[in-house]
């Protein structure tokens, strides 16, 4: 009953890893046991969560890399809170898509590292890069749902269509299983008309209606402030937009899973 | 004489796609003659100018896939505003990757396929994807300069070292040419304490604040407006915050093109 979630979307800087973070947060304020799993080369999640990268420690990459030497256990850490536990990240994971070309089933690797670990868990949840490569596609073979952060921007807007005929193409080829949980609006701002009329096309456009979530991610310094704190911002500061927000989206993702 | 610059950063959602659109039309604006290449995948600087992407037009990923197939004069269209020319992208771009791994030269193919037009312009400036993989090494062995925009939050600010250390290597490896022109903070907000710190990271740090352009890119809905517009902010709206600081970014790197 583990829910295996990705959150992705190509378009850079659209919240990916402040929905992992703080999605995930919210979700152990609700008493679910989370594992967050960091799969960019970049590591802002294992960052946000005020884990220090260090080539001493077993991560994502070495599991991916050389699963016969290492096991998730030696990998997955506690964090400051209770029930959140990560699967860090490291910058060499950026090579895997060149060093695994020539490897079958290169895009189960993720799947096969974490199988022993993921039943711990009630709620794992899993940040991605900005690409639709080997590592956003190892993520894909493993989750059954993929959450889409949607900046309240028209180029976020537009890299919907090609993120759908991707997991469509996984759903077919990969992972059966997988299916487009929700899109949430993030970096909303109700005064810009920019803001108001993206929101409008993602609650219209009827590609996208029935998975856009009724509570926007609104824009929160709080959230970009948190991050430099290392804290998820439910965590940073009680009241204020970005927690009341997510743990919005956190409720919604609950009343929506129960109506499948 | 051309000037020969990469917009990167490996974090997503920055502002490279806004600054090559905004920076290349302030540019235009002050006469010069202008190439804007679109080696991002997501081809958002090719519909940030108005052009419509199609299987009909050549785009850059045919000159790199198939070079003895087409030239760059082929790929290259005219935009709405005379000085403004563009090498358009297209979605199969993210596939190059994976299909030139074997090839010899690969990281060349961009430089190759421009080199015969690149004399007919005062000033190519080239989009990036949030990635650090062949697509961007192809553009940092053919660009002189890299213009380095930087999202005054936290993660972007992290961002930094890994770019720095990823033009050192490419400096001595495949370009010796190749230097950072500059970091132009982005998405700054004066009311946020993240914002002011950030800022005030970048003009302290001794190893960016030489870098550091005086005038930030202040957070401006109008910028992202005018990409819904497929125009450049400063023919969208002659008297917002976008289209100033976009001019005074112009005139700072005329200055400090004069000081080298
Ligand atoms: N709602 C919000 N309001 C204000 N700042 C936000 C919000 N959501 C995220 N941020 C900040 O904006 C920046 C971009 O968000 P984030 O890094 O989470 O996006 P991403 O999609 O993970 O980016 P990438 O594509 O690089 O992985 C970060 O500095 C983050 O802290
Ligand atoms: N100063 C600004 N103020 C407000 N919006 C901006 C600003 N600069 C860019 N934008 C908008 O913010 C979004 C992100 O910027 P942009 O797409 O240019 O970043 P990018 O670094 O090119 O992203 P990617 O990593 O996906 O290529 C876009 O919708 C853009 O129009
Ligand atoms: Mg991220
Ligand atoms: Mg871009």
């Amino acid at each position: 009953n583990t829910r295996l979630m990705a959150v992705a979307n190509e378009k850079g800087g659209v919240g990916k890893t402040a929905m992992v973070v703080n999605l995930g947060a919210a979700m152990a304020i609700t008493g679910k046991k989370v594992l967050i799993v960091d799969m960019d080369p970049q590591h802002n999640a294992t960052s946000g969560l005020g884990v220090k990268v260090s080539d001493d420690m077993v991560n994502v990459y070495n599991l991916i890399s050389e699963p016969a030497d290492h096991s998730s256990l030696d990998a997955i850490v506690e964090t400051s809170w209770e029930n959140i536990h990560l699967l860090p990240s490291h910058p060499d994971l950026s090579g895997a898509e060149v060093e695994l070309v020539e490897e079958d089933g290169r895009e189960n690797r993720l799947k096969e590292a974490v199988a022993d670990v993921i039943n711990n868990y009630d709620f794992v949840i899993i940040d991605t890069p900005p690409s639709l490569s080997l590592l956003t596609i190892n993520v894909f073979a493993l989750a059954r749902e993929v959450l889409v952060p949607c900046q309240t921007h028209p180029y976020a807007y537009g890299a919907l269509e090609a993120l759908f005929d991707t997991i469509e193409a996984v759903k077919e080829d990969i992972n059966p299983d997988i299916a487009v949980a929700g899109i949430v609006p993030t970096f909303f701002d109700g005064r810009t008309r920019v803001g108001r009329d993206i929101l409008d096309r993602l609650q219209s456009d009827k590609r996208y209606r029935d998975y856009t979530f009724a509570t926007p991610i609104r824009v929160n310094t709080d959230i970009a402030a948190s991050s430099d704190a290392g804290k998820p911002v439910v965590f940073y500061k009680k009241s204020c937009n970005g927690t009341h927000d997510y743990m919005a989206v956190a409720a919604e993702l609950a009343r929506r899973d129960g109506k499948k």
